[in-house]
């Protein structure tokens, strides 16, 4: 649970 | 393995216009592990099909899957899907819960 709060935001792609 | 996802469903859009038409985020070691759509855009293949919504979290294209995959390899396995000439459709399966 803490180890996923502090992943990143992911970038985010038009398709 | 997706298929014993309980809340998966097998949405198959068609190549209906020059695009597919929606936006992604997420991939894996970011917070949303499994690319989630959360644009689409009228007019595109996916508005088109009228089945996918934002939200839908995708768990496979055309039979890959897609958990593990970085948001980078997710984007081109979709991308080439639809590039894809042998196929008028792309198959995604999808829950609506992360």
């Amino acid at each position: 649970r803490e180890k996923r709060l502090t992943l990143p935001p992911s970038e985010i792609t038009l398709l | 393995p997706g298929l014993l996802e309980p809340t998966s469903c097998l949405i198959r859009v068609s190549k209906t216009a020059p695009t597919l038409g929606i936006a992604i985020e997420g991939g894996a070691n970011t917070r949303q592990p499994l690319p989630r759509i959360v644009t689409i855009q009228r007019g595109g293949s996916a508005h088109n099909c009228g089945k996918l919504k934002v939200g839908h979290v995708i768990l496979e294209v055309n039979g890959t899957g897609l958990r593990g995959k970085e948001h980078r390899e997710a984007a081109r396995i979709i991308a080439e899907a639809f590039k894809l000439k042998e196929k008028d459709y792309i198959d995604f399966l999808v829950t609506e819960f992360n």
